[in-house]
């Protein structure tokens, strides 16, 4: 899955990439005072056997818990499941559907996207992508973003949560790259220097079908260096 | 004579030819015979159609000449209909027929030689209980018929989840002329047996075909709702799936008079224990016993905790039973238990609250005055939860639970006297046992459109369906929005069909599968059968309007309703003579529902007009 970070300090945005193997669980958000935690199951392409030129891994399956409210949600481009004081309710995506329940408010967009808010200042929209039903390699996804999260602590982390707190970066030394269309930099960021491209991404919230690209600057190697830590502190044993 | 002849009238053939589209179906029975003899012959055509079924039409076509069925404003009939019967040449048609049947029965003088054709057809909503449609046929020929068939076509724009057919009378050898088969919006059930096939045995001359054939299917439900709209009328089918069940606060309220005593006390304590065992552990529940006093098992509701349920079941093997029938004092009691178990929090905020009671009498003790009574439990509930009335046995005043029930947003049961009673009983707690959503509210742009029918329920039950049909007057928006509003178990839910009117109508061309317009004559039958039950309750000005809107659309569509009747004129040597067909109405006391209809070929009408008694 590619993440994309939005810098409004600096009026830009940061890209990388997380390849890891299907079934790998990664913890996306964590907020250690609310509880709230968000984490995603890998999923990889319908045949892995497949010769294609790089596997691609997705994002199959979310999870949101609320430890506060007693809730569960678990995504997967099938069905969406709520778990309230241990009581499943469960929807599909062909359903429109709002769902609210002291504070949570659930919005399923039938075939299009779910809004998510927990209280006031926790919104996350979750995407359905997706792809032809016989498509030999390709297979539906979802994509997970963060609109507000203004109520969460400072203590928030995760590949995408520890990006909710203001952070600087500086990108210098603009110069040609393997591709003359994206040039290559040097950004310096949380202490490490890192070499980074310039290339595009796309936010899906509004299209899901083709997108909106974003432009950013890409830091290589699952993140390394912009990500505290590496990509592997961040697996975590199961969904919830 | 060979077999397919009896006493002179060889059937020629018997067709049953079903089109159900969305859950509407349309039945057209059609009986063809010869008389082969030298004289004229009686020829006699019998069909025993669902109590819900509305007839439409009925013709006999004698030699080419059709005489067809006109249906009536019942005062216009009645007084056509004495004046036949003071002339001693007509009979009523339709009577009751066991519980969920009303027979049929006509027959004609047929000249030597002569042919007769008879065509009757009725149309009705089939309704989803415990997750399924159920179609009923009673299938019972009188002899071995030339050509017999029964072909249901199902069109479902939802698709068709699954279809099954169950055959009372099926045997190895039908296995093969019976078929069902279904691929995504169409469905079929077949059933075509050979002249052989029909015997009862190799060399008999009678027909095994004798019992019950029922359809039973359900729609794909990828969405919880489903919007329809042609020719300027809409349909809106709603049921959930997947939601958790909200809890519920029971309570039982029994009559244990000296009626109850027997067979009925043994099989209502076999029902509540088996209930006991479905009880979920969630529920809230209590036991009010009444006969002349009323008496409690415990002084709150308590929760259906295992200890609660053991006790529970010890408490119901061993109540007895006594004494007169203090309807009134028990209902008062059992509302004021929820509500105070609501107003102290005993029950969970959210949970449903439903009264079940189960009697076999009449008030008799306490308040007897069953307005006072009505008005004393409409107070007392004040909207707040629903009365359900289990009427058990020949002697109780049906009309009265029946009402009660409605004006309280429930509804009333027979509960047959019979070996199943039992089971009976334990269906009913079945349907009610799930509610997925209570306060359940359909809405729909408020100026598109007009005339819909009920719109707000007080539970949706799993297995069961909503629907509301109505017509569509602003044909200038291109989009049509249902939204459904409903609390849960755990939160309040919001559902959302938005249907593409252009896309809807490319969608439905595949018109020659659809018989006419279906949807609005759903919503004809749908609106007189609400209108019909709130009747039940009005007084003065409201029951004649109701009336009167009941009446117009039972003549305008056709229907033989409680308000109207057919006036079928029959030709018989050389003179025409008129039968009615009227609809049996719930008074008609078990007593008279007889089983002997069933084989009663010379029926004989009595000399007063007794089956004008009104059906409602």
């Amino acid at each position: 899955p590619h993440f994309i970070i939005e810098v409004p300090q600096k009026d830009g945005a940061l890209c990388f990439n997380i390849d890891v193997q299907p079934g790998v669980v990664l913890n996306l958000i964590r907020d250690p005072d609310t509880g709230i935690t968000v984490n995603g199951e890998i999923i990889g392409e319908k045949d892995p056997s497949s010769e294609t030129k790089k596997k691609k891994s997705y994002f199959g399956r979310l999870g949101i818990v609320d430890p506060q409210m007693d809730l569960q949600i678990e995504v997967t481009p099938q069905k969406i499941t709520l778990w309230s004081g241990g009581r499943r309710t469960s929807f599909t995506w062909m359903d429109t559907v709002t769902i609210t329940q002291n504070g949570l408010s659930v919005t399923i967009n039938k075939k299009k996207n779910m809004v998510v808010s927990i209280g006031d200042g926790v919104t996350f929209v979750i995407v359905l992508h997706e792809v032809w039903k016989k498509h030999p390699i390709h297979q539906d996804f979802l994509g997970l973003y963060t609109v507000d999260s203004h109520r969460m602590s400072t203590k928030t982390h995760g590949l995408l949560g520890q990006f909710f707190h203001p952070f600087d970066f500086e990108v210098f030394d603009v110069r040609p790259g393997s591709d003359p269309k994206k040039p290559d930099a040097t950004m310096i960021v949380k202490n490490h220097k890192l070499i980074v491209t310039w290339g595009s991404q796309k936010d899906y919230r509004m299209d899901s079908g083709h997108g909106t690209k974003v432009s950013c600057w890409f830091v290589h190697d699952n993140g390394s260096g912009l990500i505290d830590g590496v990509h592997t502190d961040y697996i975590v044993p199961t969904l919830f | 004579l060979p077999d397919t002849v009896v006493n002179g009238i060889e059937i020629y053939s018997t067709k049953i030819n079903c089109k159900v589209t969305s859950r509407f179906a349309h039945n057209v029975v059609t009986t063809r015979a010869v008389n082969h003899a030298d004289t004229a012959k009686e020829v006699f055509f019998d069909v025993e159609l669902p109590k819900t079924a509305f007839i439409t039409n009925f013709t006999i076509t004698i030699d080419g000449v059709t005489y067809p069925g006109n249906v009536k404003e019942k005062e216009v009939a009645k007084k056509q209909y004495d004046k036949a019967v003071s002339q001693g040449k007509t009979a009523g048609l339709v009577k009751a027929s066991g519980r969920k049947l009303e027979k049929f029965t006509v027959s004609v003088n047929v000249a030597a030689g002569s042919k007769v054709t008879f065509e009757l057809t009725y149309e009705e909503l089939l309704k989803r209980q415990k997750g399924k449609y159920e179609m009923y046929i009673k299938v019972q020929p009188k002899q071995l018929v030339n050509h017999f068939e029964i072909v249901a076509d199902i069109y479902e724009p939802q698709g068709i989840k699954e279809l099954d057919a169950d055959v009372s009378f099926i045997t190895n050898d039908l296995m093969d002329v019976l078929t069902t088969s279904f691929s995504g919006k169409k469905g079929q059930v077949s059933f075509k047996p050979t002249f052989d096939q029909q015997r009862s045995c190799p060399t008999c001359s009678t027909s095994l075909l004798n019992g019950d054939f029922i359809i039973r299917y359900d729609v794909n439900r990828e969405q919880p709702g489903n919007v329809q709209i042609v020719n300027g009328y809409f349909v809106h089918f709603f049921a959930p799936q997947n939601l958790p069940v909200v809890p519920k606060n029971v309570v039982f309220v029994i009559d244990v008079s000296g009626s109850m005593s027997g067979q009925k006390m043994a099989q209502t304590k076999e029902a509540l224990l088996h209930i006991l065992n479905d009880v979920r552990e969630d529920d809230f529940l209590n036991f009010i016993l009444f006969s002349s006093d009323v008496s409690t098992w415990k002084e709150n509701m308590v929760p259906a905790t295992p200890e609660n349920l053991r006790m529970a079941r010890e408490f119901v093997r061993n109540f007895r039973v006594t004494g007169a029938t203090n309807i009134n004092d028990a209902l008062l009691k059992g509302i004021e238990m929820i509500n105070k178990a609501r107003e102290t929090g005993i029950v969970p905020e959210r949970s449903t609250s439903i009264i079940i009671m189960l009697t076999d009498g009449e008030a008799n003790t306490g308040e007897s005055r069953v307005d006072k009574i009505q008005e004393n439990v409409r107070n007392a509930i004040g909207g707040k939860f629903p009365l359900y009335n289990l009427g058990f046995g020949h002697d109780v005043n049906y009309n009265f639970l029946e009402k009660m029930a409605l004006e309280n947003h429930g509804l009333a049961r027979r509960i047959y006297e019979d070996s199943d009673a039992n089971l009976q009983m334990q269906g009913f707690y079945d349907e009610v046992a799930n509610p997925l959503l209570t306060d359940v509210d359909l809405q729909y742009p408020q100026n598109t459109i007009s005339d819909i029918t009920q719109n707000n329920y007080q539970h949706f039950y799993d297995g069961s369906e909503i629907v509301v049909a109505g017509r569509v007057v602003d044909f200038e928006t291109n989009s049509f929005v249902a939204d459904v509003k409903g609390h849960g178990a755990l939160n309040d839910l919001t559902f959302t069909e938005e249907v593409d009117l252009k896309e809807m109508e490319e969608a439905l061309k595949e018109q020659e599968y659809i018989f006419g317009d279906y949807i609005e004559r759903l919503w004809a039958y749908l609106t007189i059968e609400q209108l019909l039950e709130k009747r039940k309750n009005a007084q003065g000005e409201e029951k004649e309007k109701l009336t009167a809107q009941a009446l117009d659309l039972s003549l305008k569509y056709h229907f033989v309703t409680p308000l109207t009747s057919m006036v079928v004129t029959k030709p018989e040597d050389n003179e025409d003579s008129e039968f009615i067909a009227d609809k049996p109405g719930e008074e008609v006391k078990a007593d008279q529902i007889s089983h002997a209809y069933a084989t009663q070929l010379n029926y004989q009408p009595p000399s007063n007009p007794y089956y004008f008694v009104d059906g409602d």
